[in-house]
C-alpha cells in the first residue's frame, strides 16, 4: 500500500 | 471516520465554541492572543482551498466553513469589533509571527508531498498550526493567570491534535493508507508544545487551583 491519505481530513 | 478522528474534530470545534463564548460571555479578549488567531485563520484559509472544488462529504465541508468563519470573525472582533478590540492585550501579544508564517513558507517550499499549488499550500498550513499556538502561549504566561474559559480553549485545542495523531495511528493498522510523514511530525510538535501547558493545567484542576503559568 503505497499510496498516501488522501486529504479527507480537516 | 473513526471514533479518534470525530472525538478530534469534536474537541477542536469545542475549542472554538468555549473561545467565542469567553468573547461573547465577558466582551473580553483579554487573555487571547490575536496573533494566534490571524495564524489559524491563515491555516484554515490555505488548508480548505479545496472547500469549492473537493466534495468529500456535508460533514467535511460544513466542518471547514465553521473553522475558516469562526476564525475570521473572532480576528474581525479582535480587530474591529469597538467593544472587544478595546480589551485586547496588545502590548503583551507582541510574539513575531510573520517569523512563524516565513519559515513555515520556506518549509512548505522544501517539503512537501508533490510541488502542487494544492500540496504546497497544504504543507504550509500543516507546518504553520504547528507553531500557530506559540503567541497564545507566550500570552498565557506573561499575562499570569489564566481565566477558565481561556484555559479550557487552549487546552481543547491542544487535545485534538493528540485525538488525530491516534486517529493517523488506527489508520494505519486499519486501512491500507499512510499518513503523511508531515502529518506526523508536525502533529507530534504541535501536541508536544503544548506538554507544559498540560502539565500546569493538571496541577491547577488537581489542586482546584487556579491555573498559574510560570512566567
Amino acid at each position: 500500500w503505497n499510496h498516501v491519505l488522501p486529504h479527507d481530513e480537516l | 471516520m473513526n471514533i479518534f478522528r470525530l472525538a478530534g474534530d469534536m474537541t477542536h470545534l469545542f475549542s472554538v465554541l468555549v473561545l467565542l463564548l469567553k468573547i461573547y460571555a465577558t466582551k473580553s479578549c483579554s487573555g487571547i492572543s490575536l496573533k494566534t488567531q490571524e495564524l489559524y485563520a491563515l491555516v484554515f484559509l490555505t488548508r480548505y482551498l479545496d472547500l469549492f472544488t473537493d466534495f468529500i462529504s456535508v460533514y467535511n465541508s460544513v466542518m471547514k466553513v465553521v473553522f475558516i468563519s469562526s476564525s475570521v470573525a473572532i480576528v474581525w472582533c479582535m480587530r474591529y469589533h469597538p467593544l472587544t478590540r478595546r480589551t485586547y492585550d496588545k502590548d503583551l501579544d507582541t510574539f513575531r509571527h510573520y517569523i512563524l508564517v516565513g519559515v513555515s513558507i520556506i518549509l512548505a517550499l522544501l517539503f512537501h508531498d508533490r510541488f502542487t499549488f494544492r500540496e504546497v499550500f497544504w504543507a504550509f498550513s500543516i507546518y504553520l498550526e504547528a507553531v500557530a499556538i506559540l503567541p497564545q502561549l507566550v500570552l498565557l504566561q506573561r499575562s499570569g493567570n489564566v481565566d477558565n474559559l481561556t484555559g479550557q480553549y487552549v487546552f481543547f485545542l491542544g487535545a485534538y491534535r493528540a485525538f488525530y495523531i491516534l486517529n493517523w495511528i488506527y489508520r494505519y493498522f486499519t486501512e491500507n493508507h499512510y499518513s503523511r510523514w508531515i502529518s506526523w511530525l508536525a502533529g507530534f510538535v504541535q501536541t508536544a508544545l503544548y506538554a507544559d501547558f498540560f502539565y500546569y493545567y493538571f496541577v491547577s484542576w488537581k489542586n482546584n487551583a487556579k491555573l498559574q503559568l510560570p512566567a
